[in-house]
């Protein structure tokens, strides 16, 4: 473990807190794609099939079990909860997500380090995490109006992804046959995504004024 | 090794 995957780590759990403190505080999802949660929850469900078989270090295992049941829990509020769902902006939310899963799974029947059960799957959830942000980025273009904790949101996942990549540098250079292609362009692709909601965040932040993307 | 090294992230 390094800082920069404890710092990672640490933004990326930052980021599902700031989600649930808002679903859960203000009963508001307002400006949250579901369909952006609903595939973390396939990603995760996907990547932590080996949960009971592997074990690396009761921190992986906890946090496992974190993303496992927050990603659920915030699926689970969008779409059942009373209050909750009353706020979700279905009619903006459109993106279709099966569009991003068939690719990913082809990619991943494809292009795999093993070819087996576990191995393939594991693959297929670096795949759909990569663009597993894109109907949160549409809904942000398409609702415009961004509320702190939504933008905060965003602005922590990209953190913990760009951390993430300065991980894989450190480790590259530290551990001997630290070489992993496909989680880096995988992890590559997902940070890039995130460089135009970057670039308008820090406007917004230098000039001290509401993230409001342009139409 | 490079399998356990490999799934080691989260």
């Amino acid at each position: 473990m390094n800082i920069f995957r404890l710092a990672g780590d640490m933004t990326h759990l930052a980021s599902v807190l700031v989600l649930l403190l808002k679903i859960h505080t203000i009963k508001s999802c307002a400006g949250v794609s579901l369909k952006t949660q609903e595939l973390y929850a396939i990603v995760f469900a996907t990547r932590y099939l080996d949960i009971l078989t592997s074990f690396v270090s009761i921190y992986n295992t906890l946090m496992k079990l974190i993303f496992l049941g927050s990603s659920f829990s915030i699926v689970w509020y969008m779409k059942y909860h009373k209050t909750v769902r009353r706020t979700y902006d279905r009619d903006q939310d459109t993106f279709r997500h099966w569009f991003l899963m068939l690719p990913c799974l082809l990619l991943a029947l494809l292009i795999h380090e093993k070819f087996t059960f576990f191995e393939v799957l594991w693959t297929f959830s670096l795949y759909l995490e990569a663009v597993a942000i894109l109907p949160q980025l549409v809904l942000l273009q398409r609702t415009r109006n961004i509320d702190n904790l939504t933008g905060q949101y965003i602005f922590l996942l990209g953190g913990y992804r760009g951390f993430y990549i300065l991980n894989w540098i450190y480790r590259y250079f530290t551990e001997p046959h630290y070489v992993h292609w496909i989680t880096w362009i995988a992890g590559l692709v997902q940070t890039l995504l995130y460089a135009d909601f970057f670039y308008y965040y820090f406007l917004s932040w230098k000039n001290n004024k509401k993230l409001q993307l342009p139409a | 090794a490079k399998e356990e090294e490999s799934h080691d992230e989260l």
